[in-house]
């Protein structure tokens, strides 16, 4: 494809990127390094700072539940679970504006979302964190990964293997615009099981990932190999999902009050 | 596979208004 076509596309994901997605990059780490002016996150650190800061953790609350009788890590974990429900329907906005994705078989469109959308989460997860917590609850809150490490098993294992990742991810320093590109090279993934035809989808991943290329290097010039390595980061986040599906199975079968959203249940349900 | 992902499905086909999640 002409670079002029690659160009567009970019600023085409960027924008549907930054329509569907309400909290960018650019804004979490303005928040991050207290450079907004505005108001500054509320910390949570401690489970009295948990209880305190309930009132900010999300927006929508899961009906049917008796919040008396929860104890505290597990209504987080609800809320967690009612954010990431939402975070689902804006991945599947963005990748409805791929251009494309539409015209593919449904139930291929059906499966790349399954397999990818918990792998896109991740991604979109490293710019709310720095190696001390992470921004939750559209950046309202920071939560402190000491805190995270803190809770009784198994939650206490769900972040770090997230945090680690972040961490080294944030490090290549990708913008927006480029975010905005390596998940849609990410939804288009042609290896993911069941698909039944591969080839239209492979088609639309090769012109994202020739567009991506074109973006790091006229964004990025002097970082190396950026590209490559980036690439190197899909391998790394299949893994993170197929231990983050297990432990929610280990939850599912240990925790007597636990309550899995029925959207991330379809989602998890034989994935791994 | 459409009827074991019937929230992704509605949301896949749903361009305007989100299911109620």
């Amino acid at each position: 494809p002409e670079a002029a076509d690659l160009r567009a596309l970019a600023r085409h994901l960027y924008e549907a990127y930054l329509k569907y997605f309400p909290l960018t990059k650019a804004k979490a780490r303005a928040i991050l390094s207290g450079k907004t002016g505005e108001k500054v996150p509320f910390v949570i650190h401690d489970m009295k700072s948990l209880m305190e800061g309930e009132q900010f953790i999300n927006c929508r609350q899961i009906p049917s539940l008796d919040h008396q009788q929860q104890v505290s890590t597990l209504r987080f974990f609800h809320s967690c679970q009612s954010r990431s429900a939402e975070a689902v329907r804006e991945v599947t906005e963005f990748a409805k504006s791929i251009p494309g994705f539409i015209d593919l078989d449904l139930n291929d469109q059906v499966t790349l979302l399954k397999y990818g959308v918990i792998e896109v989460l991740i991604i979109m997860m490293s710019p709310l964190m720095n190696k001390d917590g992470t921004l939750i609850s559209y950046g309202q809150i920071f939560m402190t990964r000491e805190f995270l490490k803190s809770l009784r098993k198994p939650f206490c294992q769900m972040m770090e293997p997230k945090f680690e990742f972040s961490v080294k991810f944030n490090t290549l320093e990708l913008d927006d615009s480029d975010m905005a590109l390596f998940l849609a090279v990410i939804i288009l993934s042609g290896d993911r099981p069941g698909l039944l035809n591969v080839k239209p989808i492979e088609q639309l991943q090769e012109t994202v990932l020739h567009s991506l290329e074109l973006q790091l290097k006229l964004n990025h010039p002097d970082s190396l190999q950026l590209f490559a390595k980036l690439l190197q980061k899909m391998t790394d986040l299949r893994q993170i999902v197929t231990d983050h599906v297990h432990l929610i199975e280990l939850l599912k079968k240990t925790e007597v009050d636990m309550f899995l959203h029925p959207l991330l249940q379809e989602i998890m349900k034989d994935l791994y | 596979l459409k009827e074991k992902h019937k929230i992704l499905h509605q949301l896949l086909q749903n361009s305007t208004s989100p299911v109620d999640l």
